[in-house]
């Protein structure tokens, strides 16, 4: 057990400080364990820096710098590992727009490993999905499913 | 293996019966705020052995069974069901399609079939552990939860790496 | 103390059912005393329907019909008391276009009494501001302020 | 009474002077993910006598003084400065224009002034309370904290009504 998660944090670790740089534009970032010769109890600790930036404690990271850095951590985890799908509920909502543009184009890179269900109010992302779904609800308060159009109605409404 | 299908009846906003195909790598799911979009996905989280109602929002677990609206009376049970394509194989005892459902009933008790045979929900649990997408998994965010993950304590974090393994 | 209490209550209570429907094109809220014959410990509670629901438990709300539901009761406070300024970061994040729109429309109803100093990414609630600053973090990690004109070019970017 | 200037100079990502009139009745503030607009919110927090460093997002209070980047170096304290209009005499006390500043040195000490003369913290936060904003005022939402108003205990929420009595 102890030999396969050290495997796991090592890939995931490599996989974590290259995609950091291209999430973020720069910088850079690196998991590590609190107590690594304890492997049965140590924490992972993440140590981050935007472009520019020292690295801090993660407290004070932005709210998009940390959004940011959990999808990073994702996508990692994603790249070097089985997932056969991956749910994500606006997980972009306090990224501004360059940084939405990145995770959409991300996204596609690795969807032909995984496959994903994202909800989102943001265009880019809606841009990067094949296929939309629509839900409303009519006056009565029950739910219905419509097919959206990926055409440009849509998405200049939004 | 990818989700195929997902039906929903009862469960939430969805009174009636509701299908989707998600046949693309990537699936947006958008509409105005309140709509159901988030329930959807705990429709997917409830069919694949979640036991906490709070979880799902809920105070208890009957809280995900449509409970009524102005002019719908309130039903007394919620459906859910998935359709998995497993033609790579990766669920190793399975074939092309597996079917997972889950019924739960108004006094708590819930029922889990997978392709039709009456299972436990430890059963329905492994299937989706052994496929990676354990309870640990970070696969699944849910709203609000993304920056939870950086905020969370390292030793919690733990959990992320062992599913991995 | 036990009297201001109550007389503060009913006040809120009443913009709030006032303000509910405008918010949310629709439906009613009201606020309930969960013990009103101890006016000296009750605690408050928040019954909401949405348009077209029933009212159920507030954990059952989704993400922007909790954040609408809680701007609602920031101005109805807004609307009964002095409050000189009043600071808002992203608070709208979660709403979508239409709700936005309520949101920032009704702001420009209360800034005569109040001041509002509001961090946003959205479009419609730069429009409703009549003065933009820009933050910027130039290359070294160092925050700096640029004034912005409101006009197309800076919105259509974002 | 409006917060008419705000000034602040080595307060985390401000290492330089930097002055803001807000002279319209809604400011926008508006930048890239990590630019430094929440900082600014945190700054008018501190000058208004915050004393728990992790409401700013610290561990300590000392982490608000800017820390260095790739090519400056830390330094050793922050300050920030309030100007309130107060033409229409809601501070009974005061004049037109009321200055309040903070100043927090490495070492963990802090001194406030009003109008230049030393005061203490609490004489700070007995301003803005007799102004209508006290430390449970909802007038102040923080980053992500929106949806915890609706979330939060009925009991808790007692505060919020006490600030408007
Ligand atoms: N058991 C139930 N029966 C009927 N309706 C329910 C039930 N449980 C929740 N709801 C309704 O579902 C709605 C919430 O839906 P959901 O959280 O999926 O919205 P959403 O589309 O994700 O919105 P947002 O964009 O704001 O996140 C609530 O308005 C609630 O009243
Ligand atoms: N003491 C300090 N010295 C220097 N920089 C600091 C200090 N404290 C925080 N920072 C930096 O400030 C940045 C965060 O700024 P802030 O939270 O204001 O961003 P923001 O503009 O609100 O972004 P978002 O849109 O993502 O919410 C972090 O990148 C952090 O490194
Ligand atoms: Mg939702
Ligand atoms: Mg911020």
């Amino acid at each position: 057990v102890r030999y396969l998660f050290k495997k796991a944090f090592d890939t995931v670790n490599q996989a974590f400080q290259e995609i950091y740089p291209i999430m973020f534009s720069g910088g850079n970032a690196e998991l590590k364990l609190t107590e690594p010769e304890d492997l049965l109890h140590t924490g992972v600790e993440i140590i981050a820096a935007p472009p520019g930036k020292k690295s801090r404690s993660l407290s004070l990271l932005s709210g998009g710098e940390k959004s940011l850095s959990a999808i990073t951590l994702l996508f990692a985890i994603i790249k070097v590992s089985t997932v056969p799908f991956s749910i994500l509920d606006e997980v972009e909502a306090a990224l501004d727009e360059a940084n939405v543009d990145r995770f959409s184009q991300y996204l596609e890179t690795l969807n032909s490993k995984t496959q994903f269900i994202v909800i989102t109010h943001r265009r880019s992302t809606m841009r990067a999905a094949q296929r939309l779904f629509g839900v409303t609800m009519v006056g009565t308060g029950i739910s219905k499913i419509v097919s959206v159009r990926l055409d440009g109605e849509l998405i200049n409404k939004e | 293996m990818f989700l195929k299908t997902l039906t929903l009846t009862g469960f939430k906003s969805f009174q009636k019966k509701t299908t989707i195909d998600f046949d693309s790598r990537i699936n947006g799911i958008i509409g105005p705020n309140g709509s159901g979009k988030s329930n959807l996905i705990e429709a997917i989280q409830f069919a694949m052995g979640e036991q906490s109602g709070k979880s799902l929002r809920g105070n208890t677990m009957k809280d995900i069974i449509f409970s009524g609206s102005q002019t719908e009376k309130a039903l007394n049970r919620a459906k859910v069901q998935l359709i998995l394509d497993n033609s790579d194989r990766l669920l190793k005892d399975y074939g092309d399609l597996v079917t997972i459902s889950r019924i739960l009933y108004r006094d708590g008790t819930s029922e889990y079939e997978i392709n039709g045979q009456k299972v436990r929900q430890k059963d329905v649990q492994a299937l989706f552990f052994s496929a990676g997408l354990g309870r640990d998994t970070l696969a699944f965010i849910t709203q609000g939860k993304v920056q939870k993950i950086i905020d969370s304590d390292p030793v919690a974090r733990r959990g992320v790496f062992e599913e991995v393994a």
